[in-house]
């Protein structure tokens, strides 16, 4: 793409076609593909590798506008850092969890679950056989048990095992659903009765093969709890996950995690040079 | 709305009579836009658009009294030849039981439209038997077990450390032994780049020869749905579509991805998570969708 000999509009054009198809969407693409010019102009960039620097380090920036927004996460004595996991159906967020309990695991810290999810077939089933793998308690109810008062239970008994890092399960739950954005606010309200600062930490768990509608997801679900980081799941398969530009750009959330399999090791942190040179450069 | 950006396109244009080529070419970029914000395939868009183009240069919108609204109309009527038909039902088999299969990616809905299938096929005098071929993910054969409580319906499984072909095998001789008439396989979720998981797919398919193969596509997959469908249809030819979550907000531009790259036809629109939520499908909903 960029060994030609000269920068022409068939540069642009493939360059849009390369992004579109990375899930970045138009306007994001426009954007970025303006600046782009903006910048062969103003620097009298003549050779398509410089071009393809420009354009790399313009979507790094993006992307990094985002993630310097991330909250320094402080691990105070005592007191259990909450972890709400959210975001709709299938994303990834049971599995996410199981990953971010290995890892704070790893890191020496006392690690509880709360099976949140008290709606969908065998979820609680499914996280208490992570807690079991990772010799993890997990606090649960039956299933059809109301999800704040599983959370609340989580919250005591975070407390009273010292536990350092409590992550929160939730069901799966379509932004357009009243009903359900408004139970993920009651949650959140009961854990910031138990613990003023808690959630710490809210995660949006987004699949990376999600296209456009990747953004109203982070817009709704930032308007009933605060995120305060993301994650983007699947990133092993084809999809790019390119919705987090849009993202980035438009909420200024910071992509956090990116999941790259289904086991339990496959967590990164995200790192925007990284991921911006995996998707073409 | 492509109704209104189109509207104000030709608004623009003005009055002269006659629109030209390029008025045509305006248009088509508001109709290339709003696909691709409906996710539909950068290259499916490019074929779709040329297709709208030309009728749109011909007679029909280059006279027309509302040129907008002639273009909306081209545009849903193209959608709608490629969406296809609706309510395409299940192939039964002539001699009992029928085999379906449903493979898909990660998260996309397999589990839990196995069930509501299973439950629709009981509700029409059918004697279904869903089958737990997904021995990886955790507790993923308590989940069938569970729906499977839920609607009364039988779920063959042989656990964890079993075979997933053998599986598949084991229930098909016990349908055709206990008189199920129709085989419902629940397949592990997997990436279609993933070798040997979609060695496995195709082992089952040759295994027990499904007369279904079922593609289980979330409706807000974005621009990789046809790189999935075309290599799940390439390892399986599968036959039916089923599009998930379509309760959500996605305008479900993947399914024309789908359709027109793949060609099986949409048999059920899964609009909930509920067993009930499911229903047939009608291309001209999702045309309107899709349209946004
Ligand atoms: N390939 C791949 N699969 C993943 C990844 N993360 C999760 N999965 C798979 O995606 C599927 C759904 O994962 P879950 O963790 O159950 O997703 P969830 O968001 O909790 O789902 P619900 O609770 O039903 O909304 C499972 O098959 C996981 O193994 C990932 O990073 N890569
Ligand atoms: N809102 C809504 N949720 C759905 C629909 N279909 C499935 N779900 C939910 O999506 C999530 C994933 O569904 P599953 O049936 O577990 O998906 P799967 O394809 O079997 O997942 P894997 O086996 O891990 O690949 C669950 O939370 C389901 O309740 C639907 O049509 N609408
Ligand atoms: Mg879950
Ligand atoms: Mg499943």
């Amino acid at each position: 793409l960029f060994e030609r000999s000269e920068i022409t509009e068939d540069l642009f054009e493939d360059l849009e076609a390369l992004l579109i198809q990375a899930d970045l969407g138009v306007e994001t693409t426009l954007e970025l593909l303006d600046n782009l010019r903006d910048r062969i102009d103003r620097e009298r960039i003549k050779q398509p590798a410089d071009a393809r620097e420009a354009l790399r380090t313009e979507m790094i920036a993006l992307l990094e506008n985002a993630t310097r927004n991330r909250k320094i996460k402080i691990y105070q004595r005592g007191v259990p850092f909450v972890i709400l996991v959210v975001g709709v159906n299938g994303t990834g967020k049971t599995t996410t969890i199981a990953k971010l309990a290995k890892y704070h695991q790893d890191q020496g810290r006392n690690v509880m679950l709360v099976a949140g999810d008290t709606f969908r077939a065998a979820a609680i089933d499914q996280l208490k056989v992570w807690g079991e793998r990772l010799k993890v308690p997990v606090i649960a109810h039956d299933p059809g048990a109301d999800p704040g008062a599983v959370v609340f239970d989580g919250m005591q008994a975070a407390y009273n095992r010292n536990a350092d890092i409590l992550l929160v399960d939730t069901a799966g739950r379509l932004h357009t659903k009243y009903n359900l954005m408004e139970e993920l606010k009651k949650i959140r309200k009961v854990m910031q009765r138990h613990v003023a600062e808690a959630p710490q930490e809210v995660l949006l768990v987004i699949d990376a093969t999600t296209g456009q509608n990747g953004l109203v997801q982070a817009k709704k679900f930032a308007e009933a709890v605060e995120i305060t980081d993301i994650a983007i799941a699947k990133l092993d398969g084809t999809a790019r996950g390119g919705i987090a530009f849009a993202i980035a750009r438009e909420l200024g959330t910071p992509i956090s995690y990116v999941g790259t399999g289904e086991q339990v090791t496959a967590l990164a942190e995200f790192n925007p040079v990284t991921y911006v040179d995996a998707l073409f450069f | 709305t492509l109704s209104d950006r189109l509207t104000a396109v030709f608004q623009r244009i003005g009055n002269k009579g006659r629109l030209t080529e390029q008025d045509v070419d305006e248009a088509m970029r508001e109709v290339r836009r709003a696909l691709l914000e409906a996710d539909v395939n950068y290259k499916v868009v490019r074929d779709f658009v040329s297709a709208v183009r030309e009728r749109a240069v011909g007679e029909e919108v280059l006279k027309a009294l509302t040129p907008a609204q002639q273009v909306i109309a081209i545009v849903r009527d193209e959608l709608i030849k490629i969406l296809g038909e609706e309510r395409v039902p299940l192939q039964l088999a002539q001699v009992p039981p029928t085999i379906v299969m449903v493979v898909g990616l990660q998260g996309s809905g397999k589990t839990t439209h196995v069930a509501k299938i299973a439950n629709l096929l009981k509700k029409e005098g059918r004697r279904p038997l869903m089958v737990a071929a997904d021995v990886y993910r955790p507790a993923a054969i308590d989940q069938l077990q569970t729906l499977g409580g839920q609607i009364d319906v039988p779920v063959y499984s042989e656990g964890t450390k079993a075979n997933p072909i053998d599986i598949a095998k084991n229930a098909v001789k016990l349908a055709k032994d206990r008189g199920y008439t129709v085989v419902l396989i629940d397949t592990a979720g997997r990436l279609q780049i993933d070798e040997p998981m979609m060695q496995e797919v195709e082992r089952i398919a040759e295994a027990v020869k499904p007369h279904e193969i079922l593609l289980v596509a979330d409706a807000m997959t974005g621009q990789e749905a046809v790189n999935v469908a075309q290599e799940f249809h390439r390892r399986l030819a599968l036959t039916g579509l089923i599009l998930t979550k379509m309760d959500g907000d996605a305008r479900g531009g993947a399914a024309l991805s789908i359709r027109s790259v793949v060609g099986v036809p949409i048999k059920y629109i899964g609009t909930g998570e509920r067993i009930d939520a499911v229903e047939p499908f009608y291309p001209d909903r999702l045309a309107s969708r899709i349209l946004g």
